[in-house]
């Protein structure tokens, strides 16, 4: 199992 | 000019107690509305959401909005100044590059304040969209906490998987496997205390234990945390915090490589 990142989901602003 | 004044030191304590394990330092966004936070974590796989509203205050300030970037491991130093029932008022003029806490005592007779300078924090942002989730677990966050520090002996991952039976938390590991199933409360007789899963499809997902446990520090914010689960998407952990607001954890999935 690898761990995503949140960027991988959601826009930066 | 920023006021913002609790009659209760303590909520601040906690709130400073749940998110400074994952984030060295934030800016603390005031407006009209209140006080809100969002940071993600150093390796952004994490990111924490406050919002404290003004209403939940008991008197709340704010002429034009204020950003101050703080280091919580300072904030955390001041914050270990005041006692549990002191009041705590954090005041800040308009584009000042300080913060002040005073902190005042029940009878009035000791009075503390601890100016602390304010960083520059050029920090990323995330939009984060208004999500319908596929599964939503309530139940006592003492048990939740209670489950991933259980979990956690066994493996480094835990897997969430909500079907209409109910949850199941499972890990594994060198030493052997471990399992924990949640049914639903048959009969809420106290919501603080009761297990309630709503679920439109069923979801399997998988998350490292250790910022579960690092949310867990939310604890004592909350009779009750809420799970929100959807396939490929990162979940939600959040603690409602009692007539003022509430602290939300994302956390991104591990996925097959």
């Amino acid at each position: 199992m690898s761990q995503t990142t949140l960027t991988k989901f959601y826009n930066t602003r | 000019m920023f006021e913002a004044r609790l009659l209760k030191s303590s909520i601040l304590k906690k709130v400073l107690e749940a998110i400074k394990d994952l984030l060295t330092q934030a800016t603390f966004d005031c407006d009209d509305n209140g006080i809100q936070l969002q940071a993600m974590d150093n390796s952004h796989v994490a990111l924490v959401s406050l919002l404290l509203r003004a209403d939940g205050f008991d008197k709340y300030r704010c002429d034009r909005n204020v950003t101050m970037g703080m280091n919580l491991g300072s904030m955390t130093k001041i914050l270990k100044c005041a006692g549990d029932k002191d009041t705590v008022t954090m005041k800040a003029q308009d584009n000042a590059d300080t913060v002040t806490f005073v902190f005042e005592s029940p009878n009035q007779e000791k009075v503390s304040d601890y100016e602390m300078k304010l960083m520059n924090l050029d920090l990323e942002h995330l939009g984060i969209p208004e999500t319908e989730y596929s599964c939503t677990i309530r139940m006592p966050s003492a048990e939740f906490a209670r489950m991933c520090r259980d979990l956690s002996q066994f493996g480094e991952s835990i897997v969430i998987s909500c079907t209409k039976e109910g949850v199941k938390f499972s890990t594994s590991g060198d030493i052997g496997s471990a399992n924990i199933k949640l049914a639903q409360t048959a009969s809420i007789d106290k919501e603080d205390e009761a297990v309630i899963i709503e679920m439109d499809e069923p979801v399997t997902l998988t998350f490292a234990c250790q910022y579960l446990n690092y949310f867990t520090k939310a604890t004592s914010l909350s009779p009750q945390v809420q799970l929100s689960m959807s396939a490929d998407v990162p979940l939600v952990v959040e603690y409602r915090i009692p007539d003022i607001g509430h602290i939300r954890y994302y956390l991104a999935p591990k996925i097959e490589e």
